[in-house]
This record gives structure tokens, sequence and C-alpha cells, in this order.
């Protein structure tokens, strides 16, 4: 059986939120460590990779692994229901059909109880390697959310290119091109406002900002993004959660 | 122009 509370109903819903319009059907498979989804768009360009760690939950419990198979449409709108403040509680049977979700509001003694039909998914599941990467750097995530929208009025790629001080994004269309370019910083007082580049070669790859449009939709999640990038390989871009994180794996465009 | 690419050339089923 798996009982899994969360402190602030807030958590899942921005999970859900973040993931809904690059996946619909998806199994959070759930197992003594914490809750996990991986999940690929139609496309199979965008890989979603979850992990919601047993230590974001002020309890939990999941005796044997459990697969909720989800329709995140539905899920979205049913987590609607509570406040985000609330007590949130998923709970689900060894073999469910359905899976309960328990918002108690902390100021009254209001619980709303609802349930999802679970549906049978199958996810093909894909390995993925740890990997070296040619460059990793950690930025604002809100910085990034507002340069790849802004740049998207531009384009429909967009163009990052690393080196050991500079991170430099690019979009160029047919109205116009447009840059901006970001130097490694480190601010002592406020840590979340630091960019940093690890560089073990100069990168150049370029990313469809439709993509990017949804991964960036996990902002809320945590102050900042790591992206971590390959040239000619997918790229890697992750929000850090408590523990856990959830990551969205890219695969780049190739210029012709 | 840009050819987009897909993650079943990087990736493969477990």
């Amino acid at each position: 059986m798996l009982e899994g509370k969360f402190e602030e109903a807030s958590l899942l819903k921005k999970v859900v939120e973040s993931i809904k319009d690059s996946v619909q059907l998806c199994n959070f498979v759930c197992s003594e460590h914490g809750i996990t989804v991986q999940a690929v768009d139609d496309s199979r360009v965008l890989l979603v990779s979850l992990l919601i760690g047993n230590e974001v939950f002020s309890d939990y419990r999941c005796d044997r692994n459990i697969t909720l198979g989800v329709d995140l449409k539905s899920f979205a709108k049913i987590i609607r229901c509570g406040g985000n403040d609330d007590y949130l509680t998923l709970i689900a049977e060894d073999s469910p059909d359905s899976v309960t979700l328990v918002f108690e509001d902390k100021n009254s003694d209001r619980i709303s109880e609802y349930s999802l039909k679970l549906m049978e998914i199958d996810n093909e599941f894909l390995k993925i390697d740890d990997m070296d990467y040619d460059s990793v750097i950690k930025m604002p995530s809100i910085d990034f959310q507002k340069i790849c929208r802004d740049l998207s009025t531009l384009s429909e790629s967009l163009q990052i290119l690393i080196t050991k001080d500079s991170i430099k994004f690019m979009a160029e269309g047919e109205t116009g091109n447009g840059s901006v370019i970001l130097k490694p910083r480190t601010d002592i007082d406020k840590p979340e406002q630091s960019i940093t580049v690890k560089l073990n070669n100069a990168v150049n790859s370029t990313f469809g900002l439709k993509y990017i449009a949804d991964i960036v939709k996990g902002t809320s999640l945590s102050n900042q993004i790591v992206i971590k990038i390959s040239n000619r390989t997918p790229a890697l871009f992750e929000y850090k959660l408590q523990s856990g994180y959830l990551r969205f794996y890219l695969a780049p465009k190739f210029e012709d | 122009t840009s050819t987009q690419t897909t993650l079943s050339s990087f990736f493969k089923p477990f």
C-alpha cells in the first residue's frame, strides 16, 4: 500500500503543471525510495524524468512497488481542487485501479477527498547512461526562463554557445536576431543568483524553442536550473527538489 | 535550416 503525505499540496501541483504539457499519459512508479516518472513526448524529442524522494514527504510508506498509470490532464484538474497550503496525502492499494487524494486544510477541519481512475499505460523505458558532459552550467531558473521566452519571439531555435568565461544564447529569425550573453558570477549573499560554468569542451548546440518553452514550466520548482550539454547529444535540464529532481532530456537540432 | 533529432537515436529501450 502507498501512503504519501505532502506537507503542502503546492509541490505536487507544481510538478504536475510542469510536465503535463510535455507528456499526457505516464506511470508514477512508487517504491520505498519515493515516486519516479519517466515519459517521452509524442514526438520523441523530449524526455521527462522525475524523482520525488521519500524525504520530500512528511509521512511516507510504500511496502511494495506500485505503478499508478495517470492521465496528467485529469490529474491536474483534481489537484487544482486543493489549496496550495493544504496537506495532501496520496493513497493507493497494492494493485490499484484508482488513486485517492486527500486534501486537509490546515486552518479548518475541512477534508476533501478525490479519487482518480488509473490506466494501463504501456510505456517504453529508455536507458539513460550517466554521461560526461562537455559543459555544465548552473544559473537562476527565472533568468533562463526569461531569456528563452524573449528569444522565442524571434526564432524557433535557440543556439547555446558555452566557453570558459561566457554563456551565449542566440536566436536568428526572419524578422531579426537576438542574443544574450552571461558571465559566471558568484553572489555570496544570494547564492541562488550565482552563475557557474564548468567546461571540458566548448559547446555549440541548438535546440527547438517549443520544447524549451515546456521545460521552463519547471521554473517554480527551483531557484536554479542546471544545464548539462555536450555537442551533438541530448542536453539535460534539471530542477532540483529538496529530495529528488525534475529532469528534461532534449534532443538537439542539427544544422544542415 | 536545422533538423530536429529524436531521442531514439541516443537512448535505447531498457
